[in-house]
């Protein structure tokens, strides 16, 4: 089948931000990304699952140079949103397996996940696309998960 | 600054599946991915945000014409991991903007939800990379959301 996996990519320089407990209603989500953009911080790996009861959480990531700046923002935001709370977790990577092809997708994430499983590597945070799959991971993790999923998939490492 | 949005697509024959309530540790997610690989089940947009007290939710959409066979993957799937719900949602819809550049990307995200929030449409959930902006609404609220996106991005509809 027609898949190609082109590489695999780590980031361990980015801070996972995440407020919980905010109305799950229009204009939320905008003015969280009002704000942080209004203060230049530049945001990676927004993720929203379903909420439940009214109220939903939204995770992202910001630069580590930027926390500072990002959790000033983020103070003035759970008053304004009356958010349950608002936390932040340096010690992540972000890994990201970026493909082509991918309509054997299915069996590329099940893959993923599974050499991560093997290797006894939580999933925190898993976000996906037809051409990428990023997960969140702990950060003394992330090199024995490049090169587990290197091995995984062929590739030189 | 080096933005271009080059499309908007819409994706309405997907349904939503939700497991929630299951351990966040590892080995929990390749399991569930793949047994649906196995029963030859492609799945898209997988999402996972930051879980709490040790358990989390995963949500994920597939074809339609797949949901038969999913809700019976799924089925053994909550029993063998002890799962509080699995639930699905057929009256969405996944609306992507897809771009490249995206260093303001912050901005771009804001502008997006901030387009949806001003149309009433409520973001049900939420995943981007550098890349990508995807986002599930109600399938009632696609056509007005590609529109509304098409003008604020300057596209021809
Ligand atoms: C939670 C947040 O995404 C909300 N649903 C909104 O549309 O803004
Ligand atoms: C919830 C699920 O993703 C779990 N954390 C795992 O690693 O499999």
């Amino acid at each position: 089948e027609d898949v190609l996996i082109s590489g695999i990519a780590k980031k361990d320089n980015e801070v996972r931000v995440n407020i919980a407990g905010i109305p799950d209603k229009p204009g939320v989500a905008s003015t969280i990304f009002k704000q942080l953009a209004d203060a230049n911080i530049n945001v990676n790996m927004i993720v929203q699952s379903v909420g439940k009861e009214g109220h939903s959480q939204i995770s992202f990531t910001v630069i580590n140079t930027d926390l500072d700046e990002a959790k000033k923002v983020m103070a003035k935001l759970q008053t304004e949103l009356g958010a349950e709370s608002v936390t932040y977790d340096a010690d992540i990577a972000i890994v990201s397996v970026v493909g082509v092809g991918m309509k054997v997708y299915a069996g590329i994430a099940a893959a993923v996940f599974d050499e991560l499983a093997k290797n006894s590597i939580n999933l925190e945070m898993i976000s996906t696309s037809e051409i990428k799959i990023s997960v969140v991971i702990r950060k003394a993790d992330a090199e024995k998960t490049v090169q587990a999923l290197h091995k995984r998939f062929f590739l030189q490492a």
